[in-house]
């Protein structure tokens, strides 16, 4: 499950 | 990273340049929906205020920036330098009803509700339907340029590739983010009909039309 403020996409 | 989300972002910054040049080269924006770019500058400046705080990569921070940049040097193209080529009548479509939409799904359904995270989700809402205005003026004109399939084509196919890479993510690394992967199943099912058009008509070297 994300995590959130680790998007690590664009 | 894995090669489907690397293709997915070499077709977006395909799409990005495909479509700049198109408007720089033949210095018009005819058959260009002036309101889908600046809904692209929006979710790149709402999804990348992390820009400076939050480094990932080399890669990651470029990328960020060469979108950035060329969303708002897009802009600045439609509604300044050649805004007399603009096709304003056929760029009718009511952005509101996506944003507000949008903006109101991003407070009720998010990771964590904080400014970032929440600005993060409404970028990924907008995203999936920022295209629409483009969509519309095209089966409003009927028709669309044979470059500007390519953009819309490369623009649409690199959110399908990040679905492939959203699989790839969930089965090797355990990780999905079920926000960002219902928006772009919402996003790469608007393109269908378009993605029907393109496989069937521009790749024959006809002409991309629309019933209107």
């Amino acid at each position: 499950e994300a995590l959130p403020g680790d998007h690590d996409e664009l | 990273m894995n090669i489907f989300r690397f293709l997915g972002d070499i077709s977006h910054l395909s799409a990005i340049i495909i479509l700049l040049l198109k408007i720089w080269k033949s210095r018009s924006c005819a058959g260009i929906s002036g309101k889908s770019q600046l809904l692209f500058a929006i979710v790149f400046t709402t999804r990348y205020l992390d820009l400076f705080t939050n480094f990932i990569s080399f890669y990651n921070t470029s990328m960020k920036v060469v979108y950035v940049a060329s969303s708002y040097a897009t802009v600045w193209m439609i509604y300044s330098k050649f805004k007399a080529t603009y096709d304003g009548n056929h760029d009718t479509f009511r952005v509101e009803f996506l944003i507000v939409p949008t903006a109101i799904l991003s407070f009720l359904v998010n990771h964590d509700f904080t400014p970032l995270e929440i600005l993060w989700t409404f970028s990924i809402y907008l995203e999936s339907v920022a295209i629409l205005p483009q969509l519309f003026m095209v089966s409003k004109t009927g028709e669309a340029e044979t470059i500007t399939s390519h953009y819309l084509f490369a623009l649409g196919i690199y959110r399908t590739l990040y679905l492939f890479n959203w699989i790839w993510r969930y089965q090797f690394e355990e990780f999905f983010d079920l926000i960002a992967i219902v928006a772009g199943l919402v996003q790469t099912v608007l393109y269908c009909d378009f993605f029907y058009l393109y496989i069937t008509k521009v790749l024959k070297g006809k002409k991309l039309s629309l019933p209107a």
